[in-house]
């Protein structure tokens, strides 16, 4: 995260960390069940087997993972069938893990959006993850408040690519906030009411961000997936045989 | 003969046919880039050594030109190249007919130098030197009036400038005049227009299970199921009896999706393909929890277990707690009730509220919120 500073051990108790053999963390995915965390379709590109990864929670630090974390091996993978690595569209993927986790003070789910809930443009919302500039990635979790942008607007960043309504932007026209390499699958969240986080976006791509960052983020946009996310959900726990 | 265009003459495999000056004949021109010229016979090889009209299309003069005449460097550099790639045949002597002398040489001033900012080289096998001065005794070939610039694999801006066919309506603007992104419908860009609407997709989406039109015009009207039968989302068709019965009857399994919804009348269930209710009667709160946790929706708020109003309309159909239901581990509600009959003896439904269950708490930050004495 460019522009953002360590948390606070169990500030954001959804954040996950998705490990693969000698890579260690490789990106970020976010707890929406006991069983079932959310990341990007690219995370998984040449990686596609889910005995490949591990799924670690309750981390702050990722070279000490201490007590409170919690490991999980990925029982399946599921990406989205329509997911496009040309233009980076339908970038999600739904993680079942082998075991369900143990809600903890520092494990615990987010909530998803209701149908046809979105962010509010112009309001703030928060963006984790390990990710670095391509120099040394941080080993304590980063957070950073970013401002939703439009999609109009957000289009005029990026003349080369389009943004479909499957897409979320957020940061600042002068990149001061937003996500970079190792962050992808991570969570943009939002404060609601009575104090409750809801996951509107996870990071999926942007303009380049090891350099001189501009224009903001784009993030998979989670409401469009919401009845994606819960058939899938369904599919694989009432009608596995 | 080494090239497909030897005459029948040759295609005996005589001892002529090695001499390739023997194995000429005019074939016509298939070549998409130079299907506008003011002939249409050609011969091989052509004057960039290529032995046929498909070596010709793989070549890397054939998209190197197109590339190049979007610089506007010559007026008439796509003719000039299309007389090296496709050169022209006389059908008369069956003789090539190559560009004058100073075609190849106004091409090669004006166009050279752009290759060369990009790293690239002009194509060595196009030595000026080789073909005849104009208004010499050797015919050799200049644009006439209203040869077309743009090659049919290039749009033609309002401005004259050619860009490639590719760049219309791809949503970014490469004409100087911006004029390859005007009237750009669903057809100029390839796609297929949802009816009743602007919106544009690509035809492989079209019955492919995801609605991608308002309406949903995409996904109708894509099988063809008998009376007894119901469609798939991917247009498979499949008995009545089994849907919803919580066992996967479509490769998709959307047999089973939504079989099970909640709204203010309560809980209602799909069973073959028509909606009921649930009797009251044996319900109990292991099945209130399996309801809200398989419409992910958390954890049962309120259950009830309400009158059935017998002047409500449209006929009862009522489900009822399956005998085994507890040994059905790992089914769907759907597949926990069963159909008994039309009665239910205690004439109440099931009513009920879910809320979501505590996703979204902190509650490790508040730990760190209490007060400190300063």
């Amino acid at each position: 995260i460019l522009g953002g500073r360590v948390s606070r051990r169990g500030a954001w108790p959804w954040q996950c960390s998705l490990q693969s053999g000698q890579s260690g963390h490789v990106c970020g995915c976010v707890l929406i069940a006991r069983r079932w965390a959310l990341t990007v379709a690219h995370c998984f590109e040449g990686r596609e087997r889910a005995d490949l990864w591990t799924v670690v929670l309750g981390l702050s630090n990722l070279d000490h993972p201490g007590v409170h974390s919690q490991r999980r091996g990925v029982r399946s993978i599921i990406v989205h069938p329509r997911y496009n690595r040309a233009v980076v569209d339908y970038d999600i993927s739904v993680v079942q893990l082998d075991a369900e986790v143990e809600e903890t003070l520092y494990v615990r789910p987010v909530c998803l959006p209701r149908p046809s809930q979105l962010p509010t443009p112009d309001s703030y919302c928060y963006i984790t993850g390990w990710g670095h500039m391509g120099n040394r990635m941080p080993f304590k979790l980063q957070e950073g408040a970013v401002r939703i942008i439009s999609l109009s607007q957000c289009q005029s960043y990026f003349d080369m690519k389009t943004i479909t309504p499957r897409m979320l932007c957020a940061g600042y026209d002068a990149g001061t906030v937003d996500s970079c390499m190792g962050d992808s699958g991570g969570p943009l969240v939002c404060e609601g009411p009575g104090g409750f986080w809801t996951l509107f976006g996870l990071t999926s791509w942007g303009s380049v961000c090891f350099s001189k960052v501009l224009g903001p983020g784009v993030y998979s946009n989670v409401t469009h997936f919401t009845p994606w996310i819960q058939q899938q959900i369904y599919l694989n726990t009432y009608l596995v045989h | 003969c080494s090239s497909a265009s030897c005459q029948s003459s040759c295609g005996g495999g005589g001892s002529t046919c090695n001499l390739r000056n023997n194995c000429t004949a005019c074939e016509p021109i298939s070549l998409e880039l130079c299907m506008n010229l003011p002939y249409n016979l050609t011969s091989y090889p052509n004057y960039l050594g290529h032995q046929s009209q498909r070596e010709s299309a793989v070549s890397w003069e054939s998209s190197l030109f197109p590339a190049l005449v979007q610089t506007g460097c010559y007026q008439f550099l796509m003719f000039y190249a299309c007389t090296l790639l496709v050169p022209k045949c006389d059908p008369l002597t069956l003789q090539r007919v190559p560009p004058c002398r100073s075609l190849c040489r106004t091409a090669k001033e004006k166009c050279e130098s752009v290759l060369g900012i990009v790293g690239l080289q002009w194509p060595e096998d196009s030595d000026c030197v080789q073909f005849p001065e104009d208004g010499g005794d050797a015919s050799c070939l200049l644009p006439e009036d209203g040869v077309d610039e743009c090659s049919p694999s290039h749009f033609k801006c309002r401005s004259g400038r050619c860009v490639l066919a590719t760049k219309r309506c791809d949503g970014h603007p490469d004409c100087d005049d911006r004029s390859d992104e005007d009237h750009c419908g669903c057809s100029e860009r390839a796609l297929w227009e949802c009816p009743g609407s602007s919106v544009c997709i690509q035809t492989s989406m079209i019955c492919d299970g995801f609605p991608d039109c308002p309406l949903l015009v995409d996904e109708a009207n894509c099988s063809v199921c008998r009376d007894n039968e119901v469609s798939c989302n991917n247009h498979q068709c499949v008995h009545r009896t089994l849907w919803c019965d919580g066992r996967k009857h479509c490769s998709d399994s959307s047999d089973e999706w939504n079989c099970v919804s909640l709204d203010s009348s309560g809980l209602t269930v799909l069973r073959t393909a028509s909606e009921y209710q649930v009797c009251a009667d044996e319900w109990n709160p292991e099945l209130s929890a399996l309801t809200c946790q398989q419409l992910g929706l958390g954890v049962p708020s309120y259950v009830a277990m309400v009158t059935d109003d017998p002047r409500s309309p449209g006929r009862r159909r009522w489900l009822h707690v399956h005998p085994e239901w507890s040994q059905r581990n790992g089914t769907a509600l759907q597949g926990r009730l069963e159909k008994r009959s039309h009665a239910c003896h205690s004439r109440k439904k099931v009513s009920l509220f879910c809320s979501r269950d505590d996703c979204g708490l902190r509650p490790a930050v508040g730990v760190h919120r209490h007060r400190k004495k300063r």
